[in-house]
């Protein structure tokens, strides 16, 4: 494991966490999306598949189960929680998700590295967890007041992937046959569609002005 | 092997 996966894994853990406090302590979901929620749950359910079965490391499989148990119970949360789900902005998170499921799973039946079941099921994982974030862009941009906690947590989501193509960079330079077109150009998309919130994140940084996404 | 290099991956 070199430093960028590291920092990636790190990254993506204090979005999760930051997302978890922000709706554990002030009971709140306000500009949160639902719909990306609902779409990284089944992210990391069709891809952490082989959990139990193929053990790599102590690291993986705690991290596996981090994602799995954080992303279903924001879910929870968000859909059934007495007073989180009255914040929940039903009215501005109007993506629809389902139509960007069915496009993954038949891409993922048809490019793939391996037509079995796991692999397919893996395959679509990283093409839906390309656009996954599509409703949450959406919604943020909706949004007249984003809080910190929201624009912190997508600009982690954002970071972790920047550092996920750092760390193929050097697998590729330091490990023989490090060649993976498929996880290497849906990461590649993923991270591109974060290039307009990252320009909006640091303007309003710069500038000491609360965040807010132009339409 | 090749098959685990990626799916150590998170």
């Amino acid at each position: 494991m070199n430093i960028f996966r590291l920092a990636g894994d790190m990254t993506h853990l204090f979005s999760v966490l930051v997302l978890l406090l922000k709706i554990h302590t002030i009971k709140s979901c306000a500009g949160v999306s639902l719909k990306t929620q609902e779409l990284y749950a089944l992210v990391f359910a069709a891809r952490y598949l082989d959990i139990f079965t193929n053990y790599i490391s102590l690291y993986n499989t705690v991290m596996k189960l981090i994602f799995l148990g954080s992303s279903f119970s924001i879910v929870w949360y968000m859909r059934y929680h007495k007073i989180v789900r009255r914040s929940y902005d039903k009215d501005q998170d109007t993506f629809r998700h389902y139509f960007l499921i069915l496009p993954c799973l038949l891409l993922a039946l048809l490019i793939n590295e391996k037509f079995t079941f796991k692999e397919v099921m893996w395959t679509f994982s990283l093409y839906l967890e390309a656009v996954a974030i599509l409703p949450q862009l959406v919604l943020l941009q909706r949004t007249r007041n984003i809080d910190n906690l929201t624009g912190q947590y997508v600009f982690l989501l954002g970071a972790y992937r920047a550092l996920y193509i750092l760390n193929w960079v050097y697998r590729y330079f330091t490990e023989p046959h490090f060649v993976h077109w498929i996880t290497w150009v849906s990461g590649l998309v993923q991270t591109l569609l974060y290039a307009d919130f990252f320009y909006y994140y640091f303007q309003s940084w710069k500038n000491n002005q609360k965040l807010h996404l132009p339409a | 092997p090749l098959e685990q290099q990626i799916h150590d991956e998170l």
